[in-house]
C-alpha cells in the first residue's frame, strides 16, 4: 500500500461519512440524488462480492463492509427515514440509460467471462458514470449545499488518488490493470467541471449555484 | 486473468 491509495480510501470514506451525517444531522435528504445513492449501493455491492471468496486483509475486509453498510443507511434514510424529504420531483435522471449499456459493456470486455469477474467489472464500469444523477439533479436545481459540494469533492478526489496509485504501482508493483485506468480516467473526467466551481467557488466561502 | 488490482483495492 502506498500513500496515494491509503489517501484515496480515506477520501472515499470521508466523502460517505459526511453524506450519511449531513442527512442524519439535518434529518433532510433535499438535494441529494436517491438515484445516484442506489447506484452506488449497487455498485458495492457487485464489486465486494468477493468478500465472500477471497481474504485480503482485515483492513481490506473491514473497509470494504464500512463501505456497503453505510451506503444502504443513505439508502434506507433517503427513501425510508427521510423520505418526506426526498426532492424526487428533481432527481429525474434516468439511470436505465447507465445500467443497461454499463451492463452490456461488463460482458464484452473483461478480464475473465465468470460471473464474480463480470459482476466486479460491472461496478468498475457503473461507478465511473454513478455520479451523473447527482451532477443532473444540481443541474437541474442549479445549487448545492455546501456540505453537499464537500461530499462531490472527497468523492472525486477520491479517485484522482486512485489514479496516481495506479501509476505508482505500474512503476514499482509492475502490475497493470486498463480496465480500472480507463474507468478511472473517465471518472475523474465527469468532476472536472465541479472541480473548478469547488475551487473557485466553494473553497472562497461562496455557495456552489450555477448561472440561470 | 482476474483483475488482481480490483480485488486488493477497494
Amino acid at each position: 500500500m502506498n500513500i496515494f491509495w491509503l489517501t484515496g480510501d480515506l477520501s472515499h470514506l470521508a466523502a460517505i461519512v459526511i453524506l450519511l451525517l449531513k442527512i442524519w444531522k439535518t434529518r433532510s435528504c433535499a438535494g441529494i440524488s436517491g438515484k445516484g445513492q442506489l447506484l452506488f449501493a449497487l455498485v458495492f455491492t457487485t464489486r465486494y462480492l468477493d468478500l465472500l471468496t477471497s481474504f485480503i486483509s482485515l483492513y481490506n475486509t473491514s473497509m470494504k463492509l464500512i463501505y456497503i453498510a453505510c451506503s444502504y443507511a443513505t439508502v434506507y434514510l433517503i427513501y425510508m427515514k427521510f423520505k418526506a424529504t426526498y426532492d424526487g420531483n428533481h432527481d429525474t435522471f434516468r439511470v436505465e440509460f447507465l445500467v443497461v449499456p454499463v451492463g452490456g459493456l461488463s460482458f464484452l470486455i473483461n478480464h475473465d467471462f465468470s460471473p464474480l469477474e463480470i459482476l466486479c467489472t460491472f461496478s468498475i464500469y457503473l461507478e465511473s458514470v454513478a455520479i451523473l444523477p447527482q451532477l443532473f439533479m444540481i443541474s437541474k436545481t442549479g445549487e448545492a449545499e455546501t456540505i453537499t459540494t464537500h461530499y462531490l469533492f472527497f468523492l472525486g478526489l477520491y479517485r484522482a488518488l486512485y489514479l496516481v496509485n495506479s501509476i505508482w504501482r505500474f512503476y514499482f508493483e509492475g502490475c497493470f490493470d486498463l480496465i480500472a485506468v480507463v474507468a478511472g480516467v473517465v471518472q475523474t473526467i465527469l468532476y472536472c467541471d465541479f472541480f473548478y466551481l469547488y475551487i473557485t467557488k466553494v473553497l472562497k466561502g461562496k455557495k456552489l449555484s450555477l448561472p440561470a | 486473468k482476474k483483475s488482481v488490482l480490483t480485488h486488493d483495492e477497494l
